[in-house]
């Protein structure tokens, strides 16, 4: 592996900084969640719980299958339903300290990557933007 | 700029190909169009003509968007309104024989870049993945 600057970036100089980050709560009805992903245009954002710990991503495709009934999108479904109900878990995260390959590693199959602390605590999330940002830079210097 | 085999890669070489890119028409309703991108998972695919010329992109966003009245979202829309209606034309677009840089610049912005030919047909499109895996590929060697 070379031996680059680059290599050295951890993920807290690279992340979107958690009070920029948009999301949701786990109690929130379907409705909330699907309102604040439109209005801010993002397809996928975290999902917190009130003590503001990290608890996994939604995105509008599981909103959506959600609620895609045999006959059409059953939009009253959306106030029945809540986050916690749809959450995804399983998702990729790491740490403030980790380096620039293990945030490039896992953003390969994930447009984004959450930044949690040992207890559980939402520090921020790496985008592929910002990863291609700084692999940009390199490749022109 | 560092002159690597990375950088004379095409578009072409890059691109998944139109055959297994899903796409949507411009006269097709918003129903089909979001039924499409909710079985699918996309967030956004091409939109081509009745003769597969690219004609720009169409994503959920757009779509929720559009139905989102002041109460609600207003789902008898999604029969009424139309792709054409909705459509984002303003979109990069590459050819085949572009390179890496050109298309590395382009997904900086956007999660994916169409591939068109001067004539307007749809060769396909070229994917922030695949340029990340590339990338990945070349820092590693
Ligand atoms: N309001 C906006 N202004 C400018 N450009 C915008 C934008 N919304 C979306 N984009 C562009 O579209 C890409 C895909 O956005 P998406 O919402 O699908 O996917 C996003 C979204 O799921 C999440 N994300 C990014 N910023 C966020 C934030 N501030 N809060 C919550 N989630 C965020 O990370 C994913 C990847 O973001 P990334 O920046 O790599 O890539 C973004 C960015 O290049
Ligand atoms: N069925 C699936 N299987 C495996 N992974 C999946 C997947 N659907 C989504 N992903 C993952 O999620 C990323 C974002 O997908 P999204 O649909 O927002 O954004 C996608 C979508 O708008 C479009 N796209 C990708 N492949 C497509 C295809 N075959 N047909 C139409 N549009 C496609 O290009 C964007 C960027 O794609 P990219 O591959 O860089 O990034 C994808 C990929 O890493």
């Amino acid at each position: 592996i070379k031996d680059l600057p680059l290599l050295q970036m951890t993920a807290e100089s690279l992340m979107v900084s958690s009070e920029k980050v948009a999301h949701v709560q786990l109690n929130n009805p379907l409705e909330h969640a699907l309102l604040i992903l439109v209005t801010s245009g993002y397809s996928a954002i975290p999902v917190l719980d009130t003590r503001y710990k990290f608890k996994g991503i939604i995105g509008k495709n599981a909103i959506l299958n959600e609620i895609l009934g045999l006959e059409r999108f059953e939009m009253e479904r959306l106030s029945e339903v809540t986050v916690e109900d749809v959450l995804m878990r399983d998702i990729p995260s790491v740490n403030k300290s980790d380096h620039f390959l293990t945030c490039l590693k896992n953003v390969l199959d994930h447009p984004f990557l959450c930044v949690v602390d040992q207890e559980g605590n939402f520090d921020g999330i790496v985008t592929r933007r910002e990863i291609l940002k700084q692999l940009n830079k390199y490749i022109h210097v």
